[in-house]
C-alpha cells in the first residue's frame, strides 16, 4: 500500500543520514 | 515493489535503526541535538513496527 511505501521511503532516507550519526556516536563512553 | 517485498525491506530497516537506538540508549550522551535525534529515530522505530505488525495481521 501507498502507507507501506510511504513508511520504508522515510526510513530508507533515515538510514542513509545515519552513517555520520553512527560514527559521532562510538565516540561517547559507555 | 510487492507488499511482501516492502515488508521485508520494511523490517530490514528496522533492524538497523533498532540496533543503533540501542547502542545509542547504552552510552552516556548529553548532547542535546543528538538526544533529539535519538528520540527521533526511536518514534519513526516504534511507527514502523507498529505498521509492520498492523500489514502481518
Amino acid at each position: 500500500s501507498k502507507e507501506l511505501k510511504q513508511a520504508v521511503l522515510v526510513l530508507e532516507n533515515m538510514v542513509a543520514d545515519m552513517e555520520d550519526f553512527v560514527i559521532f556516536l562510538m565516540s561517547y563512553p559507555r | 515493489t510487492t507488499t511482501k517485498e516492502d515488508l521485508q525491506r520494511l523490517l530490514q530497516l528496522l533492524l538497523r535503526i533498532s540496533t543503533v537506538v540501542e547502542e545509542a540508549e547504552g552510552r552516556r550522551i548529553e548532547n542535546r541535538a543528538m538526544v533529539r535525534q535519538i528520540s527521533i529515530m526511536r518514534e519513526q522505530m516504534f511507527r514502523g513496527y507498529y505498521l509492520l505488525d498492523a500489514f502481518r495481521c
